[in-house]
């Protein structure tokens, strides 16, 4: 079967999703200072965020090669510092209650930026 | 990613988007899967964002992840934000902002935190995000409450283009905006066109049936849906509603 540019057919009845695809919904309390804002979220997603990240790590790892890796890993403590406020605090958060460091936390919030080639 | 803002008959707008990502990081030949993108699918939430008390504005997000791509604001605006690929992409900025100091510029997704929670409408959200200096090129999609407010906003670090549902003339306004990923004025390469299946899927349907539903089965058209397709969202900014559902594709798929 074709599939992808060569060959599709207008989807009519895939509205509405089941309900169990229903993304969960989590609060920010904007009002709360930044460090503490990620806390609920990061104490039910965090095992799951440091999964991610770890797998990321090694899979940029293994695409741009040791020499990049490395100079984009020992640059992010000084990207981390330098993001405006609220960034770099809330990301501390984050480290703080997924228990991953902050370097990583770094990567995963700049990853735009630094793949978009 | 694919993102579509549709007009009905009536002047509502409707606004979605599929997130795709995990290309090239790392394929499962047993599953047929973006490793980054299966990762991705149980970190995906919807967050409320409060402010002295009640939502401010609401978004989707990943887990971890403190900037916004997808998100709308209640009577003000919708948005999302879809990958656009250069040469001289993010890391131009990336190496300006490490060994230079150039701080005056702005990272994508924390400008779009910015405009979420400081814009007080579509037209100053427009602005924000056309004329902000960038590390990286992007493309901004926005829909907002009244007849015609929808765009695409293509960003390279400096300049910017506009498609507007009234770019036209009165007689050929459009009813309906798509992008994926690609410059509006250029032809999507073959091995990478969801822009065509999309255009047609909306054509096909027509303007009196512009509608969330709608824009949900155009999303879920393969290839517009695809293997690195992590969520759906739906928006629509006068009820404030947003969406978000996990997605997968079976097989027959297309990797992208």
């Amino acid at each position: 079967v074709l599939v992808g540019p060569f060959y599709w057919k207008c989807e009519k009845t895939a509205y509405p999703p089941a309900e169990s695809d229903l993304v969960p919904t989590f609060e920010v309390d904007l009002d709360l200072p930044p460090l503490q804002r990620w806390a609920p979220l990061m104490r039910v997603k965090g095992p799951k965020l440091i999964t991610l990240v770890d797998d990321v790590k090694e899979l940029i790892h293994s695409v741009v090669g040791e020499k990049i890796f490395n100079t984009i890993m020992s640059n992010l403590p000084k990207v981390a510092t330098s993001l405006p406020y609220p960034f770099y605090e809330e990301m501390v958060g984050i480290a703080t209650f997924s228990g991953m460091p902050l370097s990583l936390v770094t990567l995963y919030n700049i990853f735009y930026e630094a793949f978009t080639l | 990613c694919t993102s579509i803002i549709a007009q009905d008959p009536e002047g509502h707008l409707y606004h979605g988007r599929n997130l795709d990502t995990g290309l090239f990081l790392g394929w499962d030949a047993k599953n047929h899967t973006w490793k980054v993108a299966e990762k991705l699918r149980p970190l995906t939430v919807q967050l409320d964002w409060k402010k002295n008390g009640t939502t401010l504005f609401r978004s989707i997000n990943f887990a971890g992840y403190v900037g916004v791509l997808t998100a709308v604001k209640k009577d003000k605006f919708t948005f999302s934000l879809d990958k656009r690929f250069a040469l001289n992409g993010g890391y131009m900025g990336l190496l300006e902002w490490i060994l230079f100091n150039d701080y005056k510029q702005s990272w994508v997704a924390f400008l779009t935190r910015e405009v979420m929670e400081e814009a007080a409408n579509y037209d100053e959200a427009q602005a924000k995000l056309s004329k902000t200096r960038l590390l990286a090129p992007v493309y901004f999609i926005l829909g907002g409450i009244k007849p015609y407010q929808g765009c695409v906003i293509t960003r390279d670090r400096d300049n910017f283009n506009m498609l507007s549902l009234d770019s036209k003339s009165i007689d050929s306004k459009l009813w309906f905006l798509v992008q994926t990923n690609y410059d509006h004025w250029k032809t999507p390469p073959f091995f990478d066109d969801r822009r065509t299946p999309a255009t047609k899927c909306l054509n096909q349907a027509g303007q009196k049936n512009a509608s969330l539903g709608l824009i949900y089965n155009v999303l879920s058209t393969k290839p517009v849906l695809n293997k690195e397709t992590v969520y759906t969202s739906l928006m629509e900014a006068t009820s404030g509603q947003l969406q978000g559902w996990i997605r997968s594709c079976p097989d027959p798929c297309w990797p992208w």
